[in-house]
């Protein structure tokens, strides 16, 4: 389903060049639940970002379906992006004046889905994360870890066959994070989901099928 | 030196009332280490932003050194707060123009300490949290793990009297997050600054001296 074949990218600074990705090969197919774990500042975000078509490789190629995910232009890889990736940021990237409601319709009104609808699976799914008692709360209303679930929820929304999320539990107690981790697991095996799961926690490292670990830009285990 | 007493804060949303901190009242003294758990939404955060004179309580009072911190108003208050307290922000507040050193070397300067003993004390802190590759690159070309540091080593750098320090592991792996708490821990046991740990990791919340519980505003237990 989404492939990488031999990736690579770097920053660079000045004379610096700084290896993020390294020679980067994997396979997720559907139902898949991958783990992905490493040092901070490894690549994981890194890694999810040209996954998701957000940020250009300098080599290799990443595909979706078989289709290079980099051969279309910004906008066609954002409509892309939009219909199949469901992107749970590390930080959250919610729109500050929407309510966690609306946040997280948007991708199903995007999609050209009914407001009613929408803002009842988006309740449902919010209620599911202990958010029922926050659901017009808007991001400066909210706690973290509050915000963080309406991330997750928001990526999970429109039912997307990969769902990528960077680090969702970070900011949550072990009761919340079990909801995040459930609800992710959910999509993989009753949805078809493809899932990669970025995480610092050794706890929700088990729950994948398979764990890829990553270390200063590359993959040292696909286990 | 930190004292609550009786402390209330509610948040007010047309009709509804939201009771983040109901009648906090506890003590914490030089040298010691509190760490403080809870659920996601629980207050904590409320909790460290009014211990900082940075959020004013509706009811009850904060002292520091048995002066009530909000009887300043907020530009005293502000400089009280730079002087006597290194805040670890969950989502770090770095400043985005200044790089790893010149964020961390920010409180020295504003005291008045020249930029070669700042700059040298900053890189010292910043190599201890494993930054010495990353020392000139800024928040936008870090990780997020690597800001929680910088993050971290800012709050530290001045070698204030109180440390709040909010979910400051949670974007860390364990290797990183030992170096955090070590630099916690060590400037509680050698340096008498009375700290304050909220954390959603049950391995750092063994390294206290005491455990502050709060649940929907309340506290809990203080073992
Ligand atoms: N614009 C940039 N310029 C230079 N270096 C960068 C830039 N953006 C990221 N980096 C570096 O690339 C490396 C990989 O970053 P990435 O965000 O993928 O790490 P990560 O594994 O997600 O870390 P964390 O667990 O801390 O979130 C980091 O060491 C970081 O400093
Ligand atoms: N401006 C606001 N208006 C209404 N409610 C608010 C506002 N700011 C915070 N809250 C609520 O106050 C409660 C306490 O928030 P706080 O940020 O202290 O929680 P926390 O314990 O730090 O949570 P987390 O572990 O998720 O960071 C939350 O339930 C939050 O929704
Ligand atoms: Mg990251
Ligand atoms: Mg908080």
């Amino acid at each position: 389903l989404l492939q990488f074949q031999d990736v690579s990218k770097s920053y660079h600074r000045g004379t610096e060049e700084i290896h993020a990705l390294r020679h980067v090969s994997c396979t997720i197919e559907d139902g898949e639940f991958v783990v992905v774990t490493g040092p901070s500042g490894s690549g994981k975000s890194t890694l999810l970002h040209v996954a998701a078509g957000l940020d250009k490789p300098d080599g290799g190629k990443v595909t979706f379906r078989g289709t290079d995910v980099f051969q279309f232009g910004s906008r066609k890889r954002a409509r892309f992006r939009r219909r199949n990736i469901g992107f749970v940021f590390q930080f959250f990237n919610l729109v500050p004046t929407l309510n966690a409601v609306q946040n997280v319709s948007l991708p199903m009104l995007l999609d050209g889905i009914g407001k009613t609808e929408a803002d009842k699976r988006a309740e449902d799914l919010l209620v599911q994360l202990g958010m029922e008692s926050r659901l017009h709360h808007k991001p400066n209303e909210m706690s973290g870890g509050q915000m963080q679930r309406v991330a997750v929820a928001r990526a999970l929304i429109a039912d997307p066959p990969v769902i990528l999320a960077d680090e969702p539990t970070g900011n949550l107690d072990s009761e919340a994070g079990a909801e995040v981790l459930a609800v992710l697991k959910d999509a993989a095996a009753n949805r078809g989901a493809a899932v990669v799961l970025v995480t610092h926690d050794p706890e929700a490292a088990q729950i994948g099928d398979r764990r890829i670990a990553i270390h200063d830009g590359n993959i040292l285990a696909a286990v």
